[in-house]
């Protein structure tokens, strides 16, 4: 059973998670058709800046967070950055667009350059986030948990990181058995998905001097 | 690493501002 305090930190985190979404005006001029390999790689870059903006401003929402070291919370948001940037794109590629959307978002990702070595894994990670039917509750809490990692370079307390972490673990757990009863291993597959990620971010850095160099 | 020093500077701003102002 899910407590008062529970239901209260989970409202707060969805409601926190939902207002912080990249600006229309940015994500309209994905859909354009016609640009240049640089306005693509310009757009790109723009897409990314905003979506780690709008994770800094989730993040200060996260109970606690903002009593943390100052140098911890710069720690932990750039051990996470682009994990959570993984997280939200896939639930945008999950979502269902209108027709064609789909279609220009992968084309224009695609011929960005990155190569293709990185970019199967990243749509099979899409493809895999979309195939658990998470609810809003669960995405939002997945990226606070997966902000809230405590063993990221250069944090220092790790226990402070932890007692935070535990108790939306403790709500997504509960959640993940109230929303999914057939499945009893969903909660084990949403953290097998963090695994998957920590895969992604490892090979993120690779992936830009690819791009880089291209 | 070099790559990470854009990332870490739209943190720090980030964390500073206030973007709901």
């Amino acid at each position: 059973e899910i407590t008062k305090e529970q239901r209260a930190l989970m409202k707060l985190i969805l409601d926190a998670y939902n207002r912080h979404q990249i600006p229309q005006d940015v994500t309209k001029k994905l859909l354009q058709d016609q640009y240049s390999a640089e306005e693509n790689f310009l757009l790109l870059t723009e897409m990314a800046t905003s979506q780690v903006q709008v994770l800094v401003e989730f993040t200060k929402n996260i109970p606690g967070f903002l009593s943390l070291d100052h140098e911890d919370q710069i720690a932990l948001l750039k051990g996470s950055a682009v994990e959570a940037m993984f997280l939200r794109s896939a639930q945008v590629f999950s979502r269902k667009m209108p027709n064609g959307h789909t279609e220009v978002l992968e084309e224009r990702i695609r011929k960005s350059g990155i190569s293709e070595e990185f970019i199967t894994p990243m749509f099979n990670f899409y493809k895999s986030i979309g195939e658990l039917h998470m609810v809003q509750e669960e995405q939002a809490l997945l990226t606070a948990i997966t902000i809230l990692t405590p063993d990221r370079p250069y944090v220092k307390d790790h226990l402070a990181v932890e007692r935070l972490q535990e108790p939306m673990l403790d709500v997504l757990r509960k959640l993940c058995v109230l929303q999914h009863p057939q499945e009893p291993q969903y909660f084990a597959r949403l953290l097998g998905r963090l695994t998957e990620l920590r895969t992604l971010n490892h090979y993120h850095a690779e992936m830009l001097s690819s791009w880089r160099m291209n | 690493p070099a790559s990470n020093l854009g990332l870490e500077d739209i943190i720090r701003k980030a964390l500073m501002g206030n973007l709901e102002e």
